[in-house]
């Protein structure tokens, strides 16, 4: 079997000036992941490296660089999902992770649960010895600065965030 | 929103996506991204997909679940992946993307936003694209 790996960065607007960073980082993501893969590695260890090496790049909408929420707040969602077993795992509303996408592993690989949310999940990551990161190293200035354009009176985040039909 | 699905040597498949949400969200809000069958999907006999885009959209569709159903009609990843797009476009007004492999290796990157960065390796070549109908390819 030939291996394939497949990444994205998400859907919607994505300024002309951030379009080569977006680019890039997909690019090295799926260079990450498919030397696993090359090396007789698991597609589960495949797409947990890409996503982390995703989560890690403050050009996208996830882990370090993740946009904030109406309280100026990080709150994040991840999930895996294994195809030999349908096994999976999910964390929701998790805050101070580095890197969700290997939390939700964990969850699909320590407990009976599929997805665990917000404090509970935290508890969990701190069990599972997950180094708990300050809020800050998880904003950019660029998150910031969205995140005040929108708190303008008739704002549309979801227009902002997503743009036009294409 | 960020995700990847993969195929490994012996053909086993997984799918990983991971969000920030939406900007300015409310405190608590919750997407489709941890939610089986919404923010992705994997099965070995049929495929993995894992989506970006507007959550409560696609989890009014069930994106992910969708896809690999109509791949399990006999649609290839581009088809079933352009027809799920549409139909939450026309039917939720939803905007997305997704990545999609089945268990022979094919694979499709597709969205109906006007852009989704996306890149894709396999037999030593590295895909990728931005804006609609863009396909790269460079040696790995």
């Amino acid at each position: 079997m030939l291996p394939v790996l497949v990444v994205h960065g998400g859907a919607g607007h994505i300024p002309k000036e951030r379009a080569e960073l977006s680019c890039g980082g997909v690019m090295e993501a799926v260079r990450g992941g498919y030397s696993i893969l090359r090396a007789g590695g698991s597609a589960m260890d495949a797409v947990v490296e890409a996503v982390t090496l995703l989560e890690d790049n403050p050009a996208y909408n996830a882990g370090r660089g993740s946009v904030l929420n109406v309280k100026g707040e990080v709150e994040m969602d991840a999930l895996v999902m294994d195809g030999r077993t349908l096994g999976s795992g999910a964390v929701s509303a998790v805050r101070r992770v580095k890197n969700p996408v290997q939390l939700a592993r964990l969850v699909m690989e320590k407990t009976n649960h599929l997805c665990l949310t917000a404090e509970g999940a935290s508890q969990f990551a701190r069990a599972m010895g997950m180094e708990e990161v300050p809020e800050e190293s998880l904003i950019t200035d660029y998150a910031r600065m969205r995140w005040r354009k929108n708190l303008a009176p008739g704002a549309n985040p979801v227009e902002c965030q997503m743009g036009k039909m294409g | 929103t960020v995700g990847a699905v993969a195929v490994d040597v012996e053909g086993n498949i997984a799918c990983a996506t991971s969000t920030g949400g939406m900007l300015n969200q409310m405190a608590g809000r919750v997407g489709d991204t941890p939610c089986v069958g919404c923010g992705g999907y994997a099965d070995n006999k049929v495929g993995a997909v894992s989506p970006t885009g507007h959550g409560e959209a696609i989890m009014k569709v069930t994106l992910s679940r969708l896809i690999l159903f109509h791949m399990e009609q006999g649609k290839s990843a581009e088809e079933a992946s352009d027809l799920a797009l549409a139909y939450m476009r026309e039917r939720v007004g939803g905007l997305g993307g997704v990545v999609v492999v089945d268990p022979q290796g094919n694979w499709a990157a597709r969205f109906s936003s006007l852009q989704m960065a996306w890149a894709a390796a396999r037999q030593g070549q590295l895909h990728y694209g931005l804006y609609t109908g863009e396909h790269f390819t460079e040696p790995l």
